[in-house]
């Protein structure tokens, strides 16, 4: 099982549809500062069900949503569309590919959708479970945080550890 | 319980030991019980030598030192989870060349069994992608990407570390 | 004490901006007194708007965005306190060329009126000193320490930052 | 006033007798990981008074002393001298060069010297003061704490501005 693409339609940065395509192998988002990398990472894990805003570096989930720049108005919705192969059959379900999407509005109305039928996220998270992926802290190093990895204490290493176990 | 714990446990540090081993080659990692006879309730201690150096405290290692041992432990987990992508987001930033040789010699171990997205700033990890993808912020406040398949490059041959790798 | 805290307050935002100008050219950055009508006891907020974004929580700036908006703030407090030398460690890990270019023309803005010692592993960084200090450790575990001039170095002239310096 | 030298004796991985010259303008120190930079940059900390075995990332302050490696055995003392211009009498005693000095012994027992002569921390702190150089941590950004500088609440950034006011 693994990543084919994430699309993302008024996250953050992201105004315009934007579909980042993925191999099986090792794939590096290169830029300069400020262009929008991270804010791919936050979408991958925005789409798997993050529900903290501090993981989207704010404390309101609205700040999302592509607040506008100087030649475009803000937008009324964030959408993100995560693309997986599942040929090896590792996602419980029977596709060989599966779309997760994703969408919040400045009402504060969310959506979930799987392969495009409406969804809800503990449905889509115990799917995902079953393939190895946990909530989307289990899968991403966001920026700045990898030497936090070392500073836990020998009784939170070992949560840690039993939860992963 | 315990030996769902201890199974887990004994994994992630015989796997720990071999990822320690090639980030800090003539160096050792190990994981210690704090209270081996109490595998219940025991804290988990990281213990980290890089080569020619005593075994001290984890917080007298070097910025760069830290992400490496940071990194073998993060590894040694995903291996023993099985999960099936991840995303890293510049935890290369404070490795010297030498350094970051070595990481993507890692990277570049577990490139069957596990999908990497890895966000960087250094040529060497841009050198080892699979697929590149390249993030841009245009004038009107909006980000894209455009993706590069290093297949598809005319420079591969003059790119020393792809011509190992 | 209002007054002594009040100049003091005002010198180092008039300096903020002044520092975050060079930082970011076409951007603007302030300190914002939180409670303007209570200069005894109001908090101090930080502003900060990149060229041809719109201003956001100091939160949503990218990595390499928040480095150089608290160096704005570092060097600002610097001025304004007369500081005679300053010690930086590593704090250019996150600055992409264009970014780095900016931070070292800040620093050669304040050469003449503050010492500056930086650790770094940018090449770019590296070529701006006016003195060099090679630190190596040798095989017995014991660090050393070879300091060069770049007056004395013979590239001198193919160094383009050097050449406008 | 600006720093001429610190010379290492016995601090952490600097096991002989080091002198780190400077210049009165942009000094920048390179090397790989872990050869001793930040050494370098905590051995300033420590010589001008820092009490914070944090600060030496360390909760032991005795950890400062060189403590051994397969061919040098540890060493009982650990001993950092700063030698400072004073030639603009920014430093208010009449001496045109002033050496600091600070030793620690494995006992715990430590000791402070000005150019030589047996000195109390206090007095030490207060020559340093009237020239700007406040307690260490307002002439030092240590490694990965660059960040830190943003995370402050405004009324935190508050009294770190009247602190220094
Ligand atoms: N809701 C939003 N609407 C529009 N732009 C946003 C929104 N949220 C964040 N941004 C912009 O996204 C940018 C940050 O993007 P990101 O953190 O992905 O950068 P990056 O490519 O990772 O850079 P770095 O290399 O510095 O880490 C900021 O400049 C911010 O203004
Ligand atoms: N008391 C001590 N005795 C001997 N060696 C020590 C002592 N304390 C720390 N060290 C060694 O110093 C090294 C760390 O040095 P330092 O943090 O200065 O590296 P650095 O040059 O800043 O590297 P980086 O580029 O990774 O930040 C560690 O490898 C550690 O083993
Ligand atoms: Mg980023
Ligand atoms: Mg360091």
């Amino acid at each position: 099982m693994f990543l084919k693409s994430v699309t993302l339609k008024g996250f953050k940065s992201f105004a315009e549809t934007t579909a980042v395509d993925f191999v099986p192998g090792l794939n590096v988002v290169v830029g300069p500062n400020g262009t929008g990398k991270s804010n791919i990472v936050e979408s991958i894990a925005w789409v798997l069900g993050s529900q903290s805003p501090t993981s989207m570096r704010s404390n309101q989930m609205a700040d999302v949503i592509f607040s506008g720049s100087h030649s475009k108005p803000a937008l009324g919705r964030a959408e993100v569309v995560l693309t997986l192969c599942n040929e090896d059959g590792r996602l419980p379900i029977d596709f060989p590919e599966v779309a997760i999407s994703r969408s919040l509005f400045r009402s504060g109305e969310s959506a979930y959708a799987l392969n495009g039928a409406p969804s809800r996220l503990g449905d889509i998270a115990e799917i995902l479970a079953a393939a190895g992926v946990g909530r989307h802290r289990h899968v991403i190093v966001s920026q700045g945080r990898i030497d936090a990895m070392l500073s836990a204490k020998p009784a939170e290493r070992r949560s840690i550890l039993e939860e992963a176990a | 319980i315990v030996e769902v714990f201890s199974d887990f446990y004994r994994q992630v540090a015989d796997s720990f030991e071999q990822c320690f081993a090639t980030l800090f080659p003539g160096g050792q990692g190990r994981m210690r019980l704090t209270e081996p006879d109490d595998p219940l309730g025991s804290g988990v201690e990281i213990e980290a030598r890089p080569a020619g150096k005593h075994l001290r405290k984890l917080g007298l290692l070097s910025g760069g030192e830290r992400s490496l041992t940071a990194l073998a432990l993060v590894f040694a987990m995903l291996r023993s989870q099985s999960t099936p992508f991840f995303v890293l987001d510049e935890v290369d930033a404070a490795l010297d060349d030498v350094n970051l040789i070595r990481f993507l010699r890692l990277t570049e171990e577990f490139r069957s069994e596990i999908q990497l997205l890895l966000i960087s700033h250094q040529k060497r990890t841009m050198e080892a992608a699979d697929c590149l993808l390249g993030v841009s912020m245009s004038s009107s406040g909006n980000s894209r990407v455009i993706s590069e398949r290093p297949g598809e490059r005319v420079d591969v041959a003059s790119n020393p570390s792809r011509a190992a790798g």
